[in-house]
């Protein structure tokens, strides 16, 4: 069978399907001080995983509320700085009439993603740690 | 935010791939 790593190198979405790629991919990125991209992709899955419904409305409001405290409201954090401004706004405006939709972050997922596949992900695939580790 | 980032952290936490 092929090995995990030779995998990894196939597309980002395989490096993202398994966990040890997943914590070396951070460990690159934390180098780069860009950990915060995945973490982000990674929380925009997960709130889309929460399903609308009475009894987790709350939570979902301060779900959406604390993503975008953390990586959108700060101009100078990573995320946002790959994040259309029109993206931004139209998240903030869910926010502010607390129209929460599972898919509220899924253009400015699709905007960081296609920033590391483009840019982070060929980066790790030549850099020192992914080559040790193969 | 103590309370935000645990609510983030299991956010993230239940998106990875479980482990085989």
């Amino acid at each position: 069978p092929t090995p995990p790593y030779l995998k990894w190198a196939e597309s980002l979405h395989s490096l993202l399907d398994d966990q040890d790629g997943i914590n070396l991919f951070r460990t690159f990125l934390k180098q780069e001080d860009s950990a915060d991209l995945l973490d982000f992709w990674f929380a925009c899955s997960g709130f889309r995983k929460l399903e609308p419904c009475d009894s987790n409305e709350e939570k979902r409001l301060k779900l959406a509320k604390a993503i975008y405290r953390k990586y959108i409201l700060d101009n100078n954090g990573i995320v946002s700085r790959q994040t259309k401004p029109a993206t931004k706004s139209f998240i903030k405006d869910c926010i502010m009439k607390q129209h929460i939709d599972p898919a509220m972050f899924d253009q400015a997922q699709t905007e960081v993603q296609s920033m590391m596949e483009d840019n982070t992900y060929p980066l790790f695939l030549k850099s020192d740690i992914y080559l040790e580790y193969t | 935010l103590n309370s935000d980032e645990d609510l983030l952290q299991r956010c993230i936490g239940s998106a990875m791939p479980k482990r085989q």
